[in-house]
């Protein structure tokens, strides 16, 4: 059954997935005069996802299986971190990958559908803090340290080289050359420091929802306070540079995942809290790397470099009505030409079509012939660049090395020319009009 | 330019007693990089001499005079021994050498970091969540009325600790104080003054405001940042709001001269029928109604004085032109269409 779909986005049109990963590294700009790199452009894209409720309950299940972190997605929800407010819209949380690049791969998704495999925003991470003045977010990094219960309680006291040695391993984290991260995981996991250098060179607030505790996952007993969750402002730009639509990513198990909202799913507020509801009252999400006199006008920081509404929410006592914050949330605004949910759309659409027909076949045939068998060839497609060198696909189970355009070709090169087996050149192949090259 | 300074960085330490030798460089270990050739005096601007003990000769006159008034109160602090270690060294930092101070960080970050398991994803050993639930107390880091035992190991502590009659005052230390010290042993101490220094600086002001009193502030209004040389004393958001309000300027100075000088053809040509010199600031009438600037302004070298041949063209380069930019300081170009080039380009960038 979760063959049926693909479990990608980007694996419903490559094309528009190659034409994504060019365009991304090219927005790029990296100012000469010492400013922070950052994007022209492309931050202020924003992915939504289709709304599945006119597809009957069992396909709706197979959708979410193919695109939906559903664990991370209960548990915030238990937890009444997400979805706890029904003035405004639901948002779900896409899979992303765990091999540690995942606030990379959750911030790409939520910006442009497709996973950050070609590590751009990753280097363009590391970059910034390796070419970049980074004093001042060291500095507001050294002042969030010391304001930690951690510090604050137990007295800890670094001395310029435990700051310094502290801060370099913070650089090195955010490499992409790592051959193997401690943990085991292909690259090395991120902190809140990366995340606050992340969205000031995407000039774009990003809002985390995650619990506050890390609990245990049989007893649920408390085991250390997280402080991922929050909001993260990009303060070193002035807030008329900035896009003023957050992102949202979800965290839980070391984990980040994108939420984005459902397109046209209800006529409830496209926005995201910018409250906890906890323990009989609503706290406000903490804003991170605040210096004091910023802290002092944190109310003043929010409303310029987010589109702050209030919003009515039901209170804790029968009848009372309570005001909070929330950020407006962007639409869906990628160009057609790069938006990937329009074309998984179509392929779930079309795969429904399918997928009836043989569930109908089924039930009048009688005998318990499997309704979701895959049944177009593409569906067997895996995560591994085919072979020809510069081809921009995706070898699949059956053809692999190759993608299934090569394959078809070499298998006819073979049949007129048996003696000679050259492979087909780049020209030839489909899709390098794009340019594709990885 | 460093963001903080080591706290635990005392001159007082290092004065009197004889030196076995002169050091030979400050230690990249010790000091910052743009405090390396400074006067180890804080606030001090004079730049080192090796010869003094890391000191400006100013500050080295001044302290040999202070030492030789109070010869006894400076006498346990040797610079030229480590106290740990009891070698002839030629700095020292806390009173311990090198060597020991960067074995007893090494064991207490060791420590640290061995405490949790790696399973922690998104943590790295900088998260001082780690450090709190450290199993280990031994941390040289770790400071409070509970504070563990020492964390140098029994080789590195000095003779001179257990000659004290009475245990270290920190609960739990075995080791023996020092009247000089307070009553603590020698690393207790550090921790002591460093702890009791951190804590007044809380108390009095902002906790971060001791830690970050070497670096420059921004130059921008209520900003809390630091300021880099590189974006003219401000920080990034300051300096593009700065440089968005000289355009801002740039853009109304150029509409208001544009407008005046609209408004000002027609009252000119009905004030008096001869035209003016083209150059703003100049309201030489022109003598000929062909040029456009007055004689004043073509031959700008002639007003120097009696000495200049009146007749002859002085030989001079084209007035350069300022960056349209009011508050800019720089040139400006044609190529840039009047603005310096890093107007210009900031022009192209947000403008």
């Amino acid at each position: 059954a979760e063959q049926v779909l693909p479990q990608a986005l980007y694996l419903s049109n490559m094309r528009k997935a190659v034409k994504i990963r060019e365009r991304t590294p090219e927005d790029i700009f990296k100012p000469t005069n010492g400013i922070i790199h950052h994007f022209k452009t492309m931050h202020r894209y924003t992915l939504e996802m289709f709304r599945t409720c006119q597809f009957c309950p069992q396909f709706r299940e197979i959708i979410h299986k193919a695109l939906i972190d559903r664990n991370i997605q209960a548990t915030l929800e238990s937890q009444k971190k997400l979805n706890w407010c029904r003035e405004v819209r639901k948002l779900v949380a896409l899979k992303t990958n765990g091999d540690g690049n995942c606030l990379m791969h959750a911030t790409s998704q939520y910006m442009w559908g497709v996973q950050d495999t070609d590590l751009v925003l990753r280097k363009a991470l590391f970059s910034t803090l390796k070419e970049t003045d980074t004093r001042n977010f060291k500095f507001r990094w050294q002042l969030e340290s010391l304001k930690s219960q951690e510090f604050v309680e137990t007295g800890l006291c670094y001395d310029t080289r435990n700051w310094n040695d502290e801060w370099d391993n913070l650089i090195k984290m955010a490499s992409t050359d790592t051959p193997m991260a401690r943990s085991g995981l292909q690259y090395n996991s991120l902190e809140e420091i990366h995340i606050f250098v992340l969205c000031n060179i995407l000039r774009r607030p990003i809002i985390v929802i995650s619990d506050k505790m890390l609990r245990s996952l049989e007893s649920g007993s408390n085991f250390a306070p997280l402080k991922v969750g929050g909001i993260y402002l990009p303060l070193h730009w002035p807030a008329q540079e900035c896009y003023r639509y957050p992102i949202v990513l979800g965290y839980d198990s070391h984990h980040f995942v994108p939420l984005v909202t459902l397109k046209d799913s209800g006529p409830e507020i496209r926005a995201v809290p910018l409250v906890n509801r906890d323990r009989g009252r609503f706290e406000d999400l903490k804003v991170h790397f605040l210096t004091d006199p910023e802290n002092e006008m944190k109310e003043k920081l929010l409303k310029e470099y987010l589109m702050v509404i209030e919003i009515p929410v039901q209170g804790w006592d029968h009848g009372t009505t309570h005001l909070i914050n929330a950020a407006k949330l962007d639409e869906a605004n990628l160009p057609k030409e790069i938006n990937l949910v329009d074309d998984y759309f179509e392929l779930v659409q079309h795969e429904y079509k399918k997928w009836q027909e043989n569930s109908e076949q089924g039930r009048r045939e009688g005998h318990a012939q499997n309704p979701m068998e895959p049944s177009v060839p593409q569906l067997s497609l895996m995560d591994v660049k085919c072979e020809t060198p510069n081809c921009p696909f995706f070898m699949s189970v059956n053809t692999q090395p190759l993608c299934h355009e090569c394959s078809e070709r070499r298998q006819k090169n073979q049949n007129k020319l048996p003696k000679l087996n050259s492979k087909p050149g780049p020209e030839g192949l489909p899709g390098m009009a794009l340019g594709a090259s990885r | 330019g460093e963001a903080y300074e080591p706290l635990a960085w005392n001159p007082e330490e290092s004065t009197g007693g004889p030196h076995s030798a002169p050091p030979t460089a400050p230690s990249p270990f010790l000091f910052s990089e743009t405090t390396a050739m400074k006067c180890r005096s804080p606030g001090c601007p004079f730049t080192l001499n090796v010869q003094h003990n890391g000191f400006c000769e100013r500050c080295h006159n001044a302290r040999q005079l202070h030492a030789s008034h109070a010869p006894d109160h400076t006498r346990h602090l040797d610079p030229g021994k480590c106290q740990a270690c009891l070698q002839d060294v030629t700095r020292t930092f806390n009173g311990i050498c090198s060597t020991c101070f960067k074995r007893t960080t090494a064991e207490a970050s060791s420590s640290l970091s061995t405490s949790l398991p790696p399973s922690c994803h998104q943590r790295s050993k900088s998260d001082p969540s780690r450090l709190v639930r450290s199993p280990s107390p031994h941390s040289c880091h770790r400071a409070g009325n509970d504070a563990p035992a020492g964390c140098l190991s029994q080789a590195a502590r000095t003779p001179g600790d257990r000659t004290g009659t009475s245990k270290c005052r920190k609960a739990g230390c075995v080791y023996f104080g020092t009247p000089e010290n307070k009553g603590f042993c020698t690393l207790c101490f550090i921790e002591y003054r460093e702890n009791k220094h951190f804590a007044a600086a809380s108390g009095k002001v902002s906790p971060t405001a001791s830690r970050f009193q070497n670096t420059i502030p921004c130059l921008g209004r209520e900003c809390g940042t630091l300021g880099s040389t590189m974006f003219e004393g401000y920080c990034q958001k300051c300096f593009i709001e700065a440089q968005n309000q000289r355009f801002h300027e740039a853009k109304r100075t150029e509409e208001q001269l544009r407008s005046s000088q609209r408004r000002d053809v027609p009252r000119t040509t009905q004030s008096t029928s001869r035209p003016k010199c083209a150059r703003a600031s100049c309201k030489n009438i022109l003598a000929c109604r062909s040029e456009e600037l007055c004689m004043e302004c073509q031959h700008p070298n002639q007003r120097m004085g009696p000495g200049a041949h009146r007749g002859e063209p002085a030989p001079e380069d084209p007035p350069k032109q300022r960056c349209r930019a009011p508050a800019c300081d720089h040139f400006g170009n044609a190529k840039c269409n009047g603005y310096c080039n890093e107007c210009f380009q900031f022009k192209q960038m947000y403008g």
